[in-house]
């Protein structure tokens, strides 16, 4: 899976997800990342995420939305809404990561699994490009 | 006027121990040349709506992901892919779901979107409408790599269903 987020020099944000799923799926099977509200979901009100992991969880979790809805509506910070999220798929038993932004310019990741292909730019200069 | 870019190639079992050099290499590059391709459209004032697109477009590409070109395969040797855009300014979103013929399914699920009728596409259907379209195609070989069929027959070989570890990405 890959997946990408941005928040634009006018403070709006984007997500995009793409994915070939499993190895050796079967039956039709579809996981988060093509689910609006699963593994992407954008909102200028709160934020932007693109999620990596054990679908069938993040499905359950609403990953995206509640990262999103717990920004919009309690106030909290992008990391501690990301960081929640992927702890309550952990108590699941599912495990990944997720890219976050907001329309302030935000870049956060975060989570569970012993790695995550990740990386992230700003327009102030920073470059981070990591695995493990 | 700060911009920013993420990008993510997927989550897992990766450790210094099971990625080869060239892999660990391949994987930097690829997320490298992802950013550049979005903070390009950033930097040059464009929408997050086109960075996003133009980043997933450079992974998906790039056989060292999960998704499109490299793709994991299906239990009987395919490529299904899967791809969701949204705009966070009007929170319009496209998706796609099981698809097969398009090169790049981030472009297909943008063009569900400003079509505007649907949200979520599947399967020949969505392959349909890439058509009429007029979206690139790609013939299975594009899809479907030696490497990737190998990993399905060694999970076939351990008798395993399907790759719920993600062992394979």
């Amino acid at each position: 899976t890959v997946g990408a987020v941005a928040c634009d020099a006018h403070g709006h944000v984007a997500a995009a997800t793409s994915t070939g799923g499993v190895t050796g799926k079967r039956w039709g099977r579809i996981g988060d990342s093509p689910l609006i509200g699963a593994g992407t979901y954008a909102d200028d009100r709160s934020g932007a995420v693109s999620a990596t992991g054990s679908g069938e969880f993040f499905i359950r979790a609403g990953v995206a939305h509640e990262i999103c809805a717990r920004v919009r509506l309690t106030g909290e910070p992008l990391q501690v809404a990301a960081d929640a999220v992927m702890a309550d798929v952990a108590e699941l038993g599912g495990s990944g990561g997720v890219i976050v932004t907001g329309p302030e310019g935000d870049a956060v990741w975060s989570f569970t699994t012993l790695g995550m292909n990740r990386g992230r730019v700003t327009s102030g200069g920073e470059r981070t490009v990591a695995i493990y | 006027n700060r911009w920013t870019l993420l990008v993510h190639g997927g989550a897992g079992m990766m450790t210094r121990e099971r990625l080869t050099p060239e892999q660990d290499k391949g994987t930097r590059a690829g997320l490298n040349a992802a950013l550049d391709a979005g903070s390009a459209v950033l930097a040059a004032g464009g929408t997050a709506l086109d960075a996003v697109a133009a980043a997933v477009r450079v992974l998906e590409d790039d056989s060292h992901f999960n998704s499109g070109r490299g793709a994991a395969l299906t239990w009987d040797g395919a490529a299904e892919l899967d791809a969701a855009i949204m705009n966070g300014r009007d929170r319009r979103a496209g998706a796609v779901a099981g698809v097969g013929a398009t090169r790049n399914p981030v472009d297909l699920a943008r063009a569900v979107m400003e079509d505007g009728a649907h949200v979520l596409l599947s399967g020949a259907g969505a392959d349909d409408f890439s058509l009429h379209r007029g979206l690139a195609q790609a013939a299975a070989d594009w899809f479907v790599l030696p490497e990737r069929a190998a990993q399905l027959e060694e999970l076939k070989a351990r008798g395993g269903t399907f790759d719920v570890e993600m062992k394979y990405g």
